[in-house]
């Protein structure tokens, strides 16, 4: 494992701690996409399916049961603990538009036409325009907490640091593989806008506007 | 020691 796949896998975390503890500490979830935590979670289980058939290492074991765990619990804090802050009214992102066809290209473009691997390659595919919802809603409201610009921050520069992952491995190992690639620039285009914003804006003000 | 497996990945 280099630093660029270590960082990145510690930046993804850190996302999903920060969503956690700020729903939790603030009791409440407003401004945050329900629907996009419900795709994550989606995201995870369907990738992580392999914890049920073979064994990698520790660490890995460890964080994909972290990342399943955090995914469902956020899911939980959204829809039933603090469901009264949930702003539904803004999280109107209709999400049969993103799943129906990334299911239809998991279908046709993977590695190997088998349940385990469809599912894998349609979390890859998912994961790289599961944020879209959030952003929806942010553009919706015209703002977005500080916090929440962290977690957002955090969760781009996860991919990103995995793009520079793979092009490590790529000079070093020879290893690629292209529809993480493809799905990892994706992933990472759709921050860039915000990232941005957050550079050029975050500092020193409370809020972070996204101009519509 | 490096798999060269994308599935080692999260």
């Amino acid at each position: 494992m280099n630093i660029f796949r270590l960082t990145g896998d510690l930046s993804h975390l850190a996302a999903i701690i920060i969503l956690l503890l700020k729903i939790w500490k603030t009791r409440s979830c407003a401004g945050i996409s329900g629907k996009s935590q419900i795709l994550f979670a989606l995201v995870f289980t369907s990738r992580y399916l392999d914890l049920l058939t073979s064994f990698i290492s520790l660490y890995n074991t460890t964080m994909k049961v972290i990342y399943i765990g955090c995914a469902y619990a956020t899911v939980y804090l959204i829809y039933a603990k603090f469901k009264a802050t949930y702003d539904g009214n803004h999280d109107t992102f209709r999400v049969e538009f993103l799943v129906v066809p990334v299911g239809g290209l998991a279908f046709l473009v993977n590695h190997d036409f088998s349940p385990l691997e469809i599912l894998w390659t349609f979390s890859i595919y998912l994961e790289s325009v599961a944020i879209l919802p959030q952003l929806f809603m942010i553009s919706k409201t015209g703002e977005a907490e500080t916090i929440t610009t962290h977690y957002l921050f955090f969760l781009g520069l996860y991919r990103a640091l995995y793009l520079i992952n793979w092009i490590w491995r790529f000079y070093f190992e020879g290893f690629f593989d292209m529809i993480a690639i493809v799905a990892g620039v994706v992933q990472t285009i759709l921050y860039c806008d915000f990232f941005y914003l957050y550079v050029t804006k975050g500092e020193g003000r409370s809020q972070l506007s996204i101009p519509t | 020691e490096e798999s060269d497996s994308i599935k080692d990945e999260l």
